[in-house]
């Protein structure tokens, strides 16, 4: 993730936003909705509120425009430049614009959502089947008053609910009418109308008179886009006109003829040939839940990020049932902190510059604090097993760093991650770095791993202690060793624990109370009775069959404070005992706690 | 079946010049607009040096294969719908 440059964020967490206007291809109470989902993506995982306005300046203004629309930074017309918004801050700072020659939907076409009739303002369903005859869009059959209506489920002829469409002849938006519909012909400098107009206006915006003469009554409403209504083009929001003569051939439906990019338009007159009005005919769209959600992401102090699965990613892509990456909570929460959902931390501060103790010197770790007992968070408690008897560990003699400029926080991976006498131990190419949760003398290492347990190979798969006995398993490829302080058994074939060919690498490991380990490998794992060195009966199991919602082939596995930790590529997925997954993270900056 | 004749191109009124820019055009109002090149870069004799390192550096950004080449999905990147708030700089 990336912040703006000196971490621009708000000095206050209960922000409040106002919508200055709205676009014509959505009913407001759609977009009003789809705003309120966007800044609930930030505030559940933040402290921060939002509150929505409807007059005075909020801290967060939100407009549709199109081209240049008064901050100097102009759309492009369709496609392209979806939306931008400004870093926190005063006046303009903050601010969210929406390009208005864009289609807003949800995503996956257009969202007609009905006004009165007897369905409660449900949206239309297309296609829907009336006397007979299937439509795809919203009609005036079956009516003497040109109110394009739709029915509201599969069949009208059937269930016999319906509803209005948007339409200017219903009710306008914004305006000086309240939502009064048009009045046809109008009059407007002189001259009578008998459609909705962009005269008069620099912005685009369709709008018509709510009485018969503006010039003297100055009432009137913006016209809300129907169903059939193009996007952009020179037409935007007016209608295609069916069929229109399009290089003296006849069109009864939209067509890219005369376009290199494929894309579907049609002309608003019969005549494209005599008239050249034409537009864009509705496609997907873009999800304005989305596009709004990313564009927050900036108001509120958020860069674009480089993981293609952020929301902070610049580029658009549907997605069905969205989730912020952990990407995008690490960003957000290095801003703004946490909030009531998981618990990620801010990246720790920067450590103090200490004196590496030269290879020579026995690093002596520095306890800054009287040694705290180990925080047992709530519902941390291992629900399945009785609680181990304590054992002193053996006495380890402490490892030499070989060279201590060799960084964990470069490395992308680890080879094995475990605890090992209270200390996390990450492997890599034959060296190891420790991590104390007691002592805050933050990493030390990086450490060679066949000064402490000779014999080993460079690269190892998984390795765990036993909570009892405080030996050391190590596992590489088809084969495992177990050390009790220096002296080793092995290496053994893991076919002696009973795991069969299908396990080419044990990938990971969980202490389970009294003498278990869960074994993982590949999809599956299997659990191991220490004492006796077999895996029980009935094993090996789908690890998606307990442990769901965490990566099935994780690179490691392991056991830290109590919770279940399984990491693949930079994140890890934290699970309670009770198998719930309550934080998704990075190793580097969560575990490793890199600055 | 085979076209009968050849698509005619029309350019529509109202239809913004960014639709009919050449490749190299798109790529240079692009990193232009997306702070990968800077104003003075792009005012600076060196422009194709730096069209290639400002490539590389979108194609880091965006997760593309860093071939400093105006390629086939470098390309598609820059005419694909986007966030107008620039990728590098303010």
């Amino acid at each position: 993730f990336l912040t703006f440059e000196g971490d621009l964020k708000w000095d206050h967490m209960d922000l409040t936003y106002r919508v200055m206007n709205y676009s014509p291809d959505l009913d407001r109470a759609v977009i009003d909705d789809a705003f309120k989902r966007a800044f609930k993506v930030w505030s559940d995982v933040t402290p921060l509120t939002f509150t929505q306005i409807y007059s005075g300046e909020a801290d967060i203004m939100i407009m549709f425009g199109s081209q240049e629309h008064g901050d100097g930074y102009p759309f492009d017309g369709k496609d392209g430049l979806l939306a931008h918004a400004f870093p926190p801050g005063q006046g303009i700072q903050g601010d969210a614009h929406f390009d208005d020659d864009e289609f807003w939907t949800l995503g996956t076409g257009i969202v007609v959502k009905t006004r009165y009739g007897n369905a409660n303002g449900a949206d239309c369903h297309f296609p829907f089947v009336f006397e007979g005859q299937s439509y795809s869009r919203c009609i005036t059959e079956g009516r003497t008053d040109g109110l394009p209506w739709c029915a509201t489920t599969a069949s009208y002829d059937r269930d016999k609910k319906y509803g209005f469409c948007p339409s200017e002849l219903l009710y306008t938006n914004g305006g000086n009418s309240d939502g009064s519909p048009c009045v046809f012909p109008f009059i407007f400098d002189g001259t009578s109308y008998n459609t909705c107009t962009t005269d008069g206006r620099s912005d685009g915006y369709r709008w018509c008179a709510t009485t018969a003469n503006f010039d003297h009554d100055k009432k009137y409403g913006f016209c809300p886009n129907r169903d059939t209504a193009v996007i952009g083009g020179n037409s935007q929001g007016e209608p295609c006109v069916f069929p229109f003569t399009f290089l003296g051939q006849s069109y009864s439906s939209c067509t890219s003829q005369g376009r290199q990019d494929g894309k579907l338009w049609c002309a608003t007159t019969s005549n494209y040939d005599t008239d050249k009005k034409w537009g864009f005919c509705p496609d997907q769209g873009y999800s304005i839940f989305l596009v709004a959600a990313h564009e927050f992401g900036h108001s509120l102090g958020l860069d674009h990020s480089s993981v293609r699965e952020a929301l902070m990613y610049p580029m658009y892509s549907y997605v069905q049932d969205f989730q912020l990456d952990p990407d995008d909570v690490q960003g957000i929460q290095y801003l703004y902190g946490r909030g009531s959902g998981p618990k990620p931390t801010a990246p720790a501060p920067m450590p103090t510059e200490k004196p590496q103790p030269m290879p020579t010197e026995e690093p002596q770790p520095v306890p800054t604090e009287e040694i705290q007992p180990m925080p047992t968070e709530a519902g941390s408690t291992s629900t399945t097993e009785e609680e181990e008897e304590e054992e002193t560990p053996e006495p380890t003699t402490v490892p030499i760093p070989v060279d201590p400029s060799q960084d964990a926080c470069i490395e992308k991976n680890f080879d094995a991650i475990t605890e090992i006498n209270g200390e996390l131990h990450f492997f890599k190419n034959g060296k190891y770095w420790t991590r104390s949760s007691f002592w805050k003398s933050g990493i030390q290492g990086a450490f060679s791993v066949a000064d402490t347990w000779p014999g080993l190979p460079a690269v190892i798969d998984a390795a765990f202690q036993d909570v009892l006995t405080k030996r050391v398993f190590f596992f590489a490829g088809r084969q495992f060793w177990v050390f009790s302080g220096k002296n080793v058994l092995g290496p053994r074939s893991i076919e002696k624990l009973g795991i069969g060919k299908e396990a080419s690498r044990i990938s990971g490991a969980l202490q389970r109370g009294r003498g278990k380990v869960l074994l993982f490998s590949g999809e599956n794992y299997w659990k191991l009775d220490v004492k006796v060195q077999r895996v029980d009966k009935g094993y090996p199991r789908a690890t998606d069959d307990v442990f769901t919602g965490v990566p099935l082939d994780a690179r490691n596995v392991f056991l830290y404070q109590d919770k279940y930790h399984f990491c693949q590529g930079s994140f890890y997925w934290r699970m309670t005992p009770r198998y719930q997954v309550d934080r998704v993270g990075y190793v580097k900056y969560d575990i490793l706690q890199c600055p | 079946p085979l076209q009968s004749k050849p698509r005619a191109v029309v350019t529509f009124p109202g239809e913004l010049v960014s639709s009919t820019l050449s490749d190299l055009e798109l790529a240079e109002s692009y990193l232009l607009r997306f702070g990968y090149i800077t104003e003075a870069e792009e005012r600076s004799g060196s422009k194709h040096m730096s069209l290639g390192k400002a490539l590389r550096k979108m194609q880091k950004q965006l997760g593309l294969e860093e071939t400093g080449e105006l390629d086939a999905s470098t390309l598609e990147a820059m005419r694909a719908p986007r966030c107008g708030v620039p990728d590098v700089g303010t």
